[in-house]
């Protein structure tokens, strides 16, 4: 709760009208951003404590508790995760907040692009590596190592429920070899 | 053909050979729509009287209505493959875009990256995202109030009194939360937004939306400062989304452009939420 009370604290503060228009000063908007990193942050414990729960609940077989860190990777707008960077193999849990069933192409950035992506059923889903544009990784202060963008389609996500992903880097290079742009037009 | 064209069976975007989107093809048509970026010039009053304000944190208003374009030509790179088909877009080099198709979607992607704007000329910026189509709107668009209703507008016109426009840019931007539309007896065009941003339809089939500014003047509203945002000391990079939707506007009982609009608002504005764990089983232990 201690957690859960600080976020709703935090949202609370964010109905002021500045908040909600931008219309604060620089240092009063910089000052909303970390509330809400560090409200956001200390609320992944209550995330990850209810999914571990959750994935135990649903392995009933299993001996020892699953567990699993469930990170957020709060820079995946510029294209930015260390877990999915620096690991050869991790998993991508996918929450869907809706309250219908919903097909969503996931991007992943990856260093590489030769990567296999695993269902929880254990099928090996189609992927395809898309470079990360230039000016996204020419960014200066973007201090990433991903080049690429793994997407998949994670299909049928249950309503107000979950679905787990096994993300590993492949030996072998895919048929169609490293994503190269097709040839300009002349 | 040296036109270049990503899609699928739902929906086609053809670049034309300076790089710009060119037309679309979707729900069995075909129409001219092209994009481009493009800018207005601050306007900086002199505060002192309540009409000649700054544009800044509280007021957009441009100057003299200048608006300059990013480009006249954009460098590309196609990247094409079986989940998603993409157009990398440089417009210069505070300005690019990913126009993007997945295999599935009945709507394109336009994912651009806007800043640091420049501010050497000490003049400020606000950029904007402009489709142009050949639908004749007659004047009439409509944007969302708060992700739910849309609301009609009507240029330089407002329903509850007779309005002097004195802003003729200015005085027709409304707020869009998540949707601009507009339509004629045969054809819609809609763009969603990822966030709240200003918009309108300043001509007939064209759409507009302002997706970043920086400003150098207080506009003095109470803020006491100009909104210039900076970001390690250079002005702020902003990155989001557009989701363009073309197709037929008449009402059809199976299924209309606006209800599949709505259902992808909803799944773009809340994505699933993504945790990433480490993992040192093989794949058949962790099955």
């Amino acid at each position: 709760d201690p957690h859960l009370n600080f976020l709703r604290e935090t949202m609370g503060i964010m109905q002021h009208h500045d908040a909600v228009t931008g219309t604060e000063k620089q240092k009063v908007a910089l000052d909303y951003a970390k509330r809400m990193s560090v409200a956001l942050r200390a609320c992944s414990t209550n995330i990850r404590s209810v999914l571990n729960q959750l994935s135990i609940a649903s392995d009933r077989n299993s001996q020892e508790p699953s567990k699993f860190e469930f990170k957020t990777c709060t820079l995946l707008n510029i294209s930015s995760c260390a877990t999915s960077e620096l690991n050869k193999r991790f998993a991508l849990t996918l929450y869907n907040p809706l309250a219908h069933s919903v097909n969503e192409y996931v991007r992943v950035p990856v260093k590489d692009y030769n990567y296999v992506v695993i269902d929880p059923t254990g099928k090996v889903l189609p992927v395809q590596a898309v470079p990360v544009p230039k000016a996204v990784s020419n960014m200066k202060h973007r201090n990433s190592s991903a080049q690429y963008e793994l997407v998949f389609l994670a299909s049928s996500l249950p309503p107000v429920g979950y679905k787990t992903y096994y993300i590993e880097k492949s030996e072998t290079i895919p048929a169609i070899g490293k994503p190269s742009p097709s040839p300009k037009k002349t | 053909s040296s036109y270049t064209v990503i899609g699928n069976n739902n929906i086609q975007l053809t670049f034309d050979t300076n790089g710009f989107l060119a037309e679309v093809t979707a729900d069995g048509m075909t129409r001219m729509i092209s994009q481009e970026f493009l800018y207005y010039e601050a306007a900086t009053g002199n505060n002192a009287e309540f009409l000649n304000r700054s544009s800044g944190a509280y007021i957009f208003r441009p100057d003299n209505n200048q608006i300059r374009f990013a480009t006249d030509e954009v460098t590309i790179e196609v990247y094409k493959g079986q989940l998603v088909q993409e157009v990398h877009q440089k417009f210069n080099d505070w300005i690019s875009q990913v126009v993007r198709v997945y295999k599935q979607s009945n709507h394109a992607e336009f994912e651009w990256l806007v800043g640091p704007i420049p501010i050497k000329d000490n003049i400020g910026k606000e950029v904007i995202s402009r489709f142009k189509s050949d639908i004749k709107s007659d004047g009439i668009f409509f944007t969302d109030s708060n992700g739910r209703e849309m609301l009609k507008r009507k240029r330089n016109h407002r329903e509850t009194w007779n309005v002097k426009i004195h802003e003729s840019v200015a005085g027709n931007y409304y707020p869009v939360t998540t949707k601009i539309a507009l339509e004629d007896t045969t054809a819609r065009m809609a763009i969603l937004t990822d966030r709240a941003q200003g918009g309108s339809s300043l001509e007939d089939g064209v759409l507009e939306l302002m997706v970043h500014r920086r400003l150098l003047h207080d506009d003095a509203f109470g803020v006491g400062e100009a909104l210039n945002e900076t970001e390690y000391g250079e002005g702020l990079i902003a990155r989001g989304k557009h989701h363009l939707f073309v197709g037929q506007s008449l009402q059809r009982p199976d299924v209309s452009l606006k209800a599949i609009e709505r259902l992808v608002q909803l799944e773009t504005l809340l994505p699933s939420w993504k945790f990433f764990s480490n993992v040192s089983y093989s794949s058949d232990q962790w099955l």
